[in-house]
């Protein structure tokens, strides 16, 4: 039974696309079979995993809103070398569905409905979410057994924890009971800032042994990448964020 | 008359918040009054700019939901040096406001009225945005008279431009005739990525004129800041940091 990991984070930019990325591209080197879903309308899992959003027809919106399987929608990334490694894209259509479920039947469990159909033929299920907590994010909460939390290593990046931490216990409340923090992930982390270090003792003391001990360092490699639709493991194997990507997935791989 | 900009990007992390607070602290310096709306339920530019949240009674959503006068909210800065800047601080209450706006009498324009009461008394009104296009950014811009995008120097920051432009383009038409965009704004530029380059020539072809001349670098004292509760131009004056967001001070002045 796959296992299912939202990337949350309604803080901008803390790295939850290329987490979502670059642990499904690792996980199917691994030789594990994965499946991304991309729930941002801003479509950047879907073109930074190499596709051309222009060319596709069927997105999460049509999963989420229209109610169609998800068999009928998900693609194999184009590279094969990564093994079993599909997507469930999202294109410039999915801005509209926010403002279209809120008025939808058990418009939080659609996600959980669609991926129930197909969560067998996967080891993992990994979803990217917006920088927001609307009904996109609600609804991968609630189809997720864990949730893996990016944290940028700045200042700013410590504030909103406490409304995220809430809207998941929320959700853990009244519409997921199973769902758990599956860990908080330190990324862009640059030795030269000389508030990283407070912003991990600070994240360390609040999470415990819920961080992932591997630390995603700020590596220019991880920005250049997307501008050529190939996870880090295939544009530059030996940087650091190859590196670091892929002790994630040793320790996703390991206990989730 | 005070002139009302909206800083808004949908994609996270891009630099809104910083580009808030540290315009206004410039512009405050250069002798201008001022006015930051924070509307973003994180609270960065509260916190950016020194204000202690956990003190603050009153804020945004007081004046957007409850409608409470600004004049009741607004707060000046704990840096007299700054001049005439004043604040009206965003708390985690403001979490909740976009669903309670939703069913609202005229919820779309209730920034732009409270704005109506005080305009006169500022040179400047900046209104720093989340990363999301629902009814607390359509807020700023129905009140705004210019639109500044920072966009950051990397590949993903360029796939939300078009959605976002159809944003602006919706609420000029529907809601606020004379929206404009200010000046789009290349942050977190890194000479040192090869995508940077490229990024700026597509925007600039993009833009055309409408990209201001300053390009804000990626400056770790930028991302310190925060963490001290002082604008750039107080926290590290010499920066290359404080140096561009001065410029950037310079070029609103001059042309908005
Ligand atoms: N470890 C890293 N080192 C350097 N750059 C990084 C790193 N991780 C991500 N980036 C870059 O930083 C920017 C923000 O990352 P990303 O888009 O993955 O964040 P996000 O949380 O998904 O953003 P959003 O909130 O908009 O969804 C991107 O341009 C990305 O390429
Ligand atoms: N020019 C810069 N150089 C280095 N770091 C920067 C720069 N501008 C902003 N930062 C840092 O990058 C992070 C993102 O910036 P900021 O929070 O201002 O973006 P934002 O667009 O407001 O994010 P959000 O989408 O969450 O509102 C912050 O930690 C900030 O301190
Ligand atoms: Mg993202
Ligand atoms: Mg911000």
């Amino acid at each position: 039974m796959g296992r299912i990991f939202a990337v949350v984070n309604q803080k901008g930019g803390v790295g939850k696309s290329t987490t979502a990325v670059n642990l499904a591209a690792c996980l199917g080197a691994a030789g594990k079979s994965v499946l991304m879903v991309d729930t941002d309308p801003q479509g950047n899992a879907t073109s930074g995993m190499g596709f051309d959003k222009s060319e596709i027809k069927k997105c999460i919106y049509n999963v989420l809103v229209e109610g169609l399987p998800v068999a009928e929608v998900a693609l194999p990334t184009p590279h094969p070398e990564l093994g079993t490694v599909f997507i469930v894209p999202a294109t410039i259509q999915l801005a509209g569905a926010e403002v279209e479920l809120v008025s939808m039947m058990s418009r939080e469990y659609r996600m959980k409905t669609a991926l129930e159909e197909i969560r067998d033929q996967f080891d993992f299920i990994i979803l990217d979410c917006p920088p927001s907590l609307g009904l996109l994010t609600i609804n991968a909460l609630t189809a997720a057994d864990g949730v893996i939390v990016p944290i940028q290593c700045e200042y700013y990046a410590l504030e909103g924890l406490s409304q995220l931490l809430d809207t998941i216990n929320l959700v853990k409340k009244h519409l997921n009971k199973n769902l758990e923090i599956a860990g908080v992930l330190l990324t862009m982390y640059d030795a030269r800032t000389n508030l990283a270090q407070q912003v991990i003792d600070e994240v360390r003391g609040y999470f415990a042994d819920r961080v992932y001990r591997t630390i995603i360092p700020r590596n220019i490699r991880l920005s250049e990448a997307p501008g050529y639709g190939r996870p880090i493991n295939l544009y530059d194997p030996s940087s650091k964020g190859a590196e670091a990507y892929d002790s994630l997935c040793q320790e996703v791989i390991k206990h989730g």
